[in-house]
């Protein structure tokens, strides 16, 4: 017998206890339970495990303390490129994105791909004309930014890294242990 | 990058994962996220799974379709097939982050072998738990 159940993560990396205060760790446990509740919503009220998935992630997405949607880091070039992926257990359907900018909630347009497509992943330009001419919501560069994900960001091309995400670390040294170049 | 996980009344499953990549990316970098089989996979007979970590390595291993095979071919329960795929072949590799998943009764399972990491779940039995792992 199958109980209802949902489970969400916000991402995995290093959170240096000196970094993390009282007060952002309320601001990312609201986040969670609200994700939670989003998504819980969906299978209390007798909908589908893929749109308690997807409803999830979107509340996730709308957090800019989480690396996706509204959070997500800016590449080497100053940009936000993202990525998502949903896949439907009971028909193994499948749909995915991957290097849209300016997608609001890029799990909807996966969703939508999957939906509305004979394709599993678009990419890029062509994603972005999908969510177009499917009604996705956009958002502008400025909806994006974040001083925090600017100040990695700013730190990373200086040490010229790539970094994991919530890799608070401000010196040298400290991103020496992360760099994955 | 961010996920969920899900089993609905009917014991249907699904996963979804996203993410905004690598501060400092280039060359249109993608991660194991948008790659089914890689960071997302769902299947009713064995799981549900959505990764989080270094997408590099969690490509490597397949990591998300390894552990529905894990269940499939070898008859593993969820939480041995997660352990096996991140404290094993993923630790093998290097490969840092982890997974959640659900299987086809509502077991939820949570496993990370980074430093820290974010979680939140929550099912019928009136379990609601939310956790930050450091």
């Amino acid at each position: 017998m199958s109980k209802l159940a949902l489970a969400i993560h916000g991402g995995a990396g290093t959170i240096l206890r000196s970094q993390m205060t009282a007060d952002k760790e309320a601001i990312y446990r609201t986040a969670l339970d609200e994700a939670l509740e989003a998504g819980y919503k969906v299978l209390r009220q007798g909908g589908a495990a893929l749109d308690a998935v997807v409803a999830a992630v979107a509340s996730l997405e709308d957090c800019e303390w989480f690396n996706a949607g509204k959070g997500s880091v800016f590449t080497h070039q100053g940009h936000h490129e993202m990525d998502a992926a949903v896949m439907d257990g009971q028909t193994g359907r499948a749909g995915a994105v991957a290097g849209v900018r300016q997608i609001k909630n890029p799990i909807l347009l996966a969703q939508s791909i999957m939906d509305h497509s004979e394709h599993i992943l678009l990419s890029g330009e062509g994603a972005m004309a999908f969510a177009r001419e499917h009604g996705l919501a956009f958002e502008d560069d400025a909806y994006f930014y974040t001083p925090h994900r600017y100040k990695q960001w700013q730190q990373a091309l200086l040490e010229d890294r790539t970094l994991l995400d919530h890799d608070d670390r401000e010196t040298d040294s400290d991103l020496e242990e992360k760099k994955f170049g | 990058t961010v996920g969920a996980v899900a089993c609905d009344g009917h014991g249907h499953l699904a996963a979804a994962t996203s993410t905004g990549g690598m501060t400092n990316k280039k060359y249109n970098r993608i991660g194991d996220s948008p790659l089914i089989g890689c960071g997302t996979y769902a299947n009713n007979n064995t799981c549900a799974v959505s990764c989080t970590g270094h997408g590099e390595k969690f490509i490597q291993a397949v990591a998300a379709y390894d552990v529905h095979c894990l269940m499939e071919y070898k008859g593993l329960g969820l939480p041995e097939a997660l352990r096996m795929v991140v404290n094993e072949k993923l630790v093998r590799i290097r490969g840092e982050g982890g997974i959640i998943g659900v299987d086809a009764s509502g077991n939820t399972e949570m496993i990370f072998n980074s430093e820290g990491m974010y979680r939140g779940r929550m099912d019928a039995s009136g379990v609601k738990e939310i956790a930050i792992y450091k």
